[in-house]
C-alpha cells in the first residue's frame, strides 16, 4: 500500500459519501444517472467474486464490502425510495446499458489473465468500470444547472482514477514483476474520459462560476 | 508484499 493507492481509495470513498450525503440528507438524486449507478453495482458484484475466497487484508475486505453495499443501496434509493426516486428524471437518463455491457463482456472473453469464470468476470468488471461513467457524463451535458454535490461527486471519481495511475507508476518502479496491462490500459481510458469534465470543472472553479458543460 | 495471482487492488 503506497500513498497514491491510499489517497485513490479514500477519494473513491469520499465520492460515495458525497453521493450518499446528497441522497440521505437532501433526499435528492437530481442530476445523478441511475444507469451509471447500476453499472457500478454490476462492476463491484462481478469484481469482488473473490471476496470470500481470496483474503488479502482486513482493509481490502472492508473496502469491498463498503463499495458493494453502497453501490446497491444507492441503486435501491434511486429506484425505490419514496422521496428520492421523485427527483430522478428518467427522460434525461437515456443511455442504454447494453451498449456498454455487451462489448465489455465480449472483450473480457477475449482478453483476460486466465480463461476461468472468475478471471473473465474480473476482466469484465475492469472494462465496464472504465466506461460506466459515460451515462453520467451524458446526463451532465444535458443538465442546465449542475449542483455542487453532483459536480464534486464526478470530480472525486475522476480524481480517484488519476491517483490510481500514480499508484501503478509507483508500484512499477518499486515492485518486481508488477505488470498489469488490463488494468493499466482500462484505467488510462477511464481517466481520459474525465479530461473534458476536469477542464470545465477547473474553469468554473477558477472563475467562480456555476459548472456547466457545453452541449 | 505481492500476492501472486490475486487482485490486491480495489
Amino acid at each position: 500500500m503506497n500513498i497514491f493507492r491510499l489517497a485513490g481509495d479514500m477519494t473513491h470513498l469520499a465520492s460515495v459519501l458525497v453521493l450518499l450525503l446528497k441522497i440521505h440528507t437532501i433526499k435528492s438524486c437530481a442530476g445523478i444517472s441511475l444507469k451509471t449507478q447500476e453499472l457500478y453495482a454490476l462492476v463491484f458484484a462481478t469484481r469482488y467474486l473473490d471476496i470470500f475466497t481470496d483474503f488479502i487484508s482486513l482493509y481490502n475486505t472492508t473496502m469491498k464490502l463498503i463499495f458493494l453495499g453502497s453501490s446497491f443501496s444507492i441503486v435501491w434509493y434511486i429506484r425505490n425510495h419514496k422521496i428520492v426516486s421523485r427527483s430522478y428524471d428518467k427522460s434525461q437518463d437515456t443511455f442504454r446499458h447494453y451498449f456498454l455491457i455487451i462489448p465489455c463482456l465480449l472483450l473480457a472473453l477475449l482478453v483476460n489473465e486466465k480463461f476461468t469464470f472468475k478471471e473473465v468476470m474480473w476482466a469484465f468488471s475492469i472494462y465496464l468500470e472504465a466506461v460506466a461513467i459515460l451515462p453520467q457524463l451524458v446526463l451532465l451535458q444535458r443538465t442546465r444547472n449542475i449542483d455542487n454535490l453532483t459536480g464534486q461527486y464526478v470530480f472525486l471519481l475522476g480524481a480517484y482514477r488519476a491517483l490510481y495511475i500514480l499508484n501503478w507508476i509507483y508500484r512499477y518502479f518499486t515492485e518486481t514483476h508488477y505488470v498489469h496491462w488490463i488494468t493499466w490500459v482500462s484505467g488510462l481510458v477511464q481517466t481520459l474520459l474525465y479530461a473534458d469534465f476536469f477542464y470545465y470543472y477547473f474553469e468554473s472553479w477558477k472563475n467562480n462560476k456555476k459548472l456547466q458543460l457545453p452541449a | 508484499g505481492e500476492l501472486v495471482g490475486m487482485h490486491d487492488e480495489l
